[in-house]
């Protein structure tokens, strides 16, 4: 079975001091548990 | 069988050929396995490439083997075998039978266990207020930004599917921050034809008109992360952030297969295979989650929504039909999920 996440997410701010843009915190193969981040 | 002559045991000769046929198989399909594994740790990407056992599989009653894998793994065992049964499958699967909620006596079947709950604490949810989460265990296949239009997921390297398909023809998906670029600079504005009366929320999502009010809110992109799940992992699906659900689509489909062989040899495996989509609305927008099932998993169950049956036997199933849809009050804020909630599960069969 597999999941599919598809989701808005920041891309750019037009405030410079506080950046928003959305990044994965994983990489392709990881193993990865409910909980744990996918990205910030 | 027995004779006379004092040969107590006979092997028909067809029967030696079978076995030997089907070791030759299974021995050709780990050494497969190996020289996709070798690849991978070289860097080199798995290449689409349809094959004759692939196309096979698309005469086979899948839905069928699958319903009855379901009944079979359904099956009570008494209370003294349920230890070695579960044990068994744990070391074949690779499960940490420790996180198990019950002890193990009491999951009376494998399909029971299959979908057990874990120990208090044994998956801590972020507490970051600005991440995602994962919903479920399971290993990272893909992930990125969708930056084109017509917005698709790569299934493996030469073969691609679209997100729409994906989710719906009817999906409120916004559009991608390169169209919306687009859009700026002039072109024509899509959201705001025939399908304004449609939805009220994806405009509110995708039109740049209504983000222009807020100047200092960021752009909005539009990504995707896929996670298979092994037949060991922890089966049940977690909401990744806090958000409202206005709508459940289920498409009645088949249910291939969804292992990496699968994967390189079936085009359009996810947008073939039997789903529940799940569409709605987070602090940054759009969200939307698939759970596809597979032939051994084929049925998807959401605690949302009890009442919800798939993998259900059918005289015909039609793949072009359209999913069935319902909207979660549709007046209202859908349902609300928290971060971390019981979304639902994938149960054997």
């Amino acid at each position: 079975s597999t999941v599919v996440l598809v989701f808005q997410a920041p891309v750019s701010s037009a405030n410079e001091r506080m950046p928003s843009d959305f990044k994965f915190c994983i990489e392709r193969g990881d193993r990865i548990r409910m909980g744990e981040a996918l990205g910030r | 069988r027995g004779s006379s002559q004092g040969n107590s045991f006979f092997v028909p000769g067809a029967t030696v050929g079978t076995v030997l046929m089907l070791g030759a198989l299974h021995a050709r399909r780990l050494y497969d396995d190996k020289k996709i594994e070798e690849a991978r740790e070289k860097g080199i990407e798995l290449e689409f490439h349809p094959d004759v056992k692939a196309t096979f599989l698309s005469f086979l009653p899948l839905r069928t083997i699958s319903r009855f894998w379901g009944f079979l793994t359904s099956v009570e065992y008494p209370i003294w075998l349920r230890p070695h049964v579960y044990n068994a499958w744990a070391r074949a699967f690779h499960s940490n039978l420790e996180e198990a909620a019950l002890p193990l006596e009491e999951y009376a079947s494998l399909r029971h266990f299959f979908v057990r709950t874990l120990k208090e604490g044994c998956r801590p949810i972020d507490s970051d207020p600005c991440c995602l989460i994962s919903p479920v265990d399971g290993t990272v296949l893909r992930f990125g930004e969708l930056k084109e239009a017509g917005a698709m997921i790569e299934q493996v390297k030469g073969f691609s599917y679209s997100v729409s398909s994906l989710l719906g023809a009817k999906s409120f998906l916004p559009m991608t921050a390169c169209e919306n670029i687009q859009q700026e600079s002039g072109g024509e504005d899509k959201s705001m034809g025939d399908e304004t009366q449609k939805s009220w929320w994806r405009v509110s999502l995708a039109s740049p008109k209504v983000r222009a009010i807020s100047p200092e809110s960021p752009m909005k992109g539009l990504f995707y992360c896929v996670i298979y799940l092994k037949p060991g992992d922890y089966h049940r699906i977690h909401s990744p952030v806090d958000w409202n659900v206005l709508v459940r689509r289920h498409f009645s489909g088949r249910l291939y297969p969804l292992n990496e062989r699968a994967m390189r040899t079936i085009r359009n495996l996810y947008v073939e295979n039997e789903r529940v989509v799940l569409e709605g609305q987070w602090q940054e927008g759009y969200m939307a989650m698939a759970a596809i099932g597979a032939t051994n998993i084929g049925s998807i169950e959401l605690f949302v929504e009890p009442t919800l049956h798939t993998n259900r036997p059918r005289k015909k199933l039609l793949h072009s039909e359209p999913p069935e849809e319902r909207v979660y009050e549709p007046e209202g804020n859908g349902i609300m999920l928290k971060k971390g909630d019981e979304v639902g599960a994938f149960n054997m069969g």
